[in-house]
């Protein structure tokens, strides 16, 4: 018998047990969640994402990401965490019931497989895809500049050695392009929320312009909410605020070509370390960390099935 | 496996513009082979760099130069890593 309840949920795990617990949720929960292969990395590994649906075609989805910069493991084991609450407390979480009843929601928890994969085996500190670039020695490209968002602008660097490089062209990062197909050829997503790590912020478009987006207001308020019941559980300060205003000029981010392509209910999580351990989090502190996020989690997902665009 | 003995990650609270732009100028110091966790970007935000065992002593001599007040938060990167990859092995094999 395969079961998730064996799963240490409060541990930091390689991709290839990641994988292999994903088929065991899916197993446990076959009539809510389906894994679906969306594509290959570069380096030909393949990117699962967990559908969780009750029915329907093409139903109003969000989009949760995680691990997008390989060395945020938090982010990770955030997404996996998050998964199993989905799964395991549809029909008896009223709110998340509701919300399964009416949309779908597509989970990516990992985003960046080769660069993970190479945090457990090569270098715990990268951050990148593991992309070759002509003519360097370097490796990688940032695949939070690599969005077809301002490309190439502010905040990303041109140097394939830089940890922000953008990349030789938008999207030109399969791991970016395999998410942009789906979120295309799909069509109806509503949200779509990018989890990173460290700095406890909560950010909405955009990062390739100060400028205020349409609808800065509205998801400002919303995240001001979210923050809120985030630091019910444990008392964890988050900021709010667009990208641009609260961290730096960014371009080619996830969420700005989201919103840019339609989808309102854009936003990207700076989960904590509320202490001294930076990406180095311990793992004892997964948990709590997934458990406040769920807080806010839960509010942003509620909001979008109460405002349907 | 890339290791980091020695390194240690610094974090400074910054009070005021000058020091963002005294940090900012640090990104610049390609010889220093800086990580920064958290980049210089205002003075609601802790900026956190990872530092080099072999650029310790300049870094740290140039903090204090100017001034800019900084805590160790991380004395040895390898060691904490040690200590998260025994954690690991020891719930693999639970």
């Amino acid at each position: 018998e395969r079961s998730t309840r064996s799963f240490n949920f409060g541990a930091y795990h390689p991709l290839e047990t990641i994988y292999s617990w994903m088929d065991t949720l899916v197993a446990q929960y076959p009539q809510l969640v389906t894994k679906e292969e969306i594509g290959r990395s570069y380096e030909n590994r393949p990117m699962y994402v967990l559908k969780f649906s009750t029915g329907g075609t093409k139903r109003p989805a969000i989009w949760i990401d995680t691990g997008i910069h390989a060395r945020e493991w938090v982010s990770q084991a955030t997404g996996v965490w998050t998964a199993n609450k989905i799964a395991s407390e549809y029909t008896t979480d009223a709110s998340l019931t509701s919300l399964l009843n009416t949309m779908d929601i597509y989970m990516l928890i990992l985003t960046n497989p080769d660069g993970y994969a190479y945090t457990h085996t090569n270098d715990r500190m990268w951050r990148k895809t593991r992309s070759r670039t002509s003519g360097s020695a370097c490796r990688g490209v940032d695949p939070n500049r690599n969005w077809d968002a301002g490309f190439g602008g502010p905040g990303a660097s041109k140097s394939p050695c830089s940890d922000s490089y953008h990349g030789p062209s938008a999207h030109s990062e399969i791991e970016v392009k395999n998410v942009v197909n789906l979120i295309k050829s799909h069509g109806n997503f509503k949200s779509f929320i990018s989890v990173h790590a460290y700095s406890q912020l909560l950010m909405y478009p955009y990062g390739y312009s100060c400028r205020a987006v349409p609808h800065q207001q509205e998801l400002d308020s919303i995240g001001r909410v979210a923050v809120e019941k985030l630091a019910v559980l444990y008392g964890t300060k988050y900021k709010v605020g667009s990208i641009c205003n609260i961290i730096y000029q960014a371009s080619g981010g996830s969420i700005d070509w989201s919103y840019d392509v339609g989808i309102k209910y854009s936003f990207a999580f700076e989960l904590r370390d509320t202490g001294r351990f930076g990406f180095i989090l311990p793992a004892n502190q997964i948990i709590p960390t997934a458990s406040e996020t769920w807080q806010a989690l839960k509010y942003i997902m509620g909001y979008v099935r109460d405002h349907p665009y | 496996e890339r290791v980091f003995t020695g390194d240690q990650v610094l974090r400074v609270n910054v009070r005021s513009e000058e020091d963002l732009q005294l940090l900012r100028a640090m990104e610049t110091q390609e010889e220093w082979e800086l990580d920064f966790w958290l980049h210089p970007v205002s003075t609601e935000l802790p900026v956190d760099i990872r530092v080099p065992r072999s650029s310790l002593s300049s870094v740290k001599e140039y903090l204090q130069a100017h001034a800019i007040p900084f805590t160790v938060v991380i004395e040895n990167m390898q060691e904490v890593l040690d200590e998260e990859k025994a954690e690991m092995e020891m719930n693999r094999m639970q």
